[in-house]
């Protein structure tokens, strides 16, 4: 096994470029992000502002826990709550230039870890699937 | 880097025993499993029969698919439906005794894989964490 050909391998050549990536805004109500969600079926998605600077992701738990109140889901805070109250803003980003081991360091524990660039604009996301089939592949060569 | 060595791994090696793995039964409400998703913070937990059997898997997604309704979200079917009428019976499982490898390919398309015995009583999960974290250590040799 060529030790070396992996640790060649760059987050850009296994990421999901911004455009393929459902993401959610800031200002965006929870319904909206909810609906994002249970649509594309994925349990968290990344958040960007206006300007499509990376701020954080928000997962479908993140949504339901500010809205399951102690008797009932409190469905009307739905519409009254925004992405950017409920989101987690502290999460590791990468860069398409950094190595495969740094990103497969993150994925232990990250399903996902959004990309951005030297200005903090959004460029994608490494999913722990696209690092597992380099993985599987390099370990049948 | 040893390649015989990641393939003597068993899936029993790295597994989370089913004592440690939140779950819920069949004939469960709708609210109840969403409640124990919501608590523990999982996207999706394995799903049992009364006799600790493997039946299948149910996720956040599933759920809530299941109450969205046109106009609003039927949050009345939580107590109405069952975990049996929205849960994936048609998941792929593995045995303890199988090997790294086979467990790696599944992984690049399952979060998680039950691990079932020879009378198809649950056994416990092997999860994408931990065949990231051994996949991690072995590149580090
Ligand atoms: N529509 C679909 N078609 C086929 N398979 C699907 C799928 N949705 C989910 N999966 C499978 O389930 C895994 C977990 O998805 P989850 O939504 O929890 O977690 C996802 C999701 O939160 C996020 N994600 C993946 N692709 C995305 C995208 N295009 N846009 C936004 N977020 C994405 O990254 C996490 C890890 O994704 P990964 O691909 O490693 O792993 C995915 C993939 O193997
Ligand atoms: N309470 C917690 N503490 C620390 N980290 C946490 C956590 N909950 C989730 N995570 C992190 O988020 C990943 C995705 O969790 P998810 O709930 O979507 O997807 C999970 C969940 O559906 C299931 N799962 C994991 N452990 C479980 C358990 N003890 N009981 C039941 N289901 C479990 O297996 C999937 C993959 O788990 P994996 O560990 O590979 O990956 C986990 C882990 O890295």
């Amino acid at each position: 096994i060529q030790s070396t050909e992996i640790r060649d391998v760059t987050v850009g050549d296994l990421m999901i470029s911004s455009e393929k990536v459902a993401h959610v805004q800031t200002q965006n109500p929870l319904e909206h992000a909810l609906l994002v969600l249970v649509k594309t079926g994925y349990s968290a998605v990344p958040v960007l502002n206006a300007q499509s600077h990376f701020k954080g992701i928000v997962s479908k738990t993140m949504i339901i826990d500010s809205i399951l109140g102690i008797e009932r889901f409190e469905v009307e805070k739905l519409s009254q709550s925004t992405v950017q109250e409920v989101m987690d803003s502290e999460v590791p980003t990468l860069h398409r230039d950094d190595g495969f081991m740094k990103a497969l360091k993150l994925a232990i524990n990250h399903p996902f870890i959004c990309v951005v660039d030297e200005n903090g604009y959004f460029d994608g996301i490494l999913t722990r699937r696209a690092i597992l089939k380099k993985l599987n592949r390099h370990l049948h060569e």
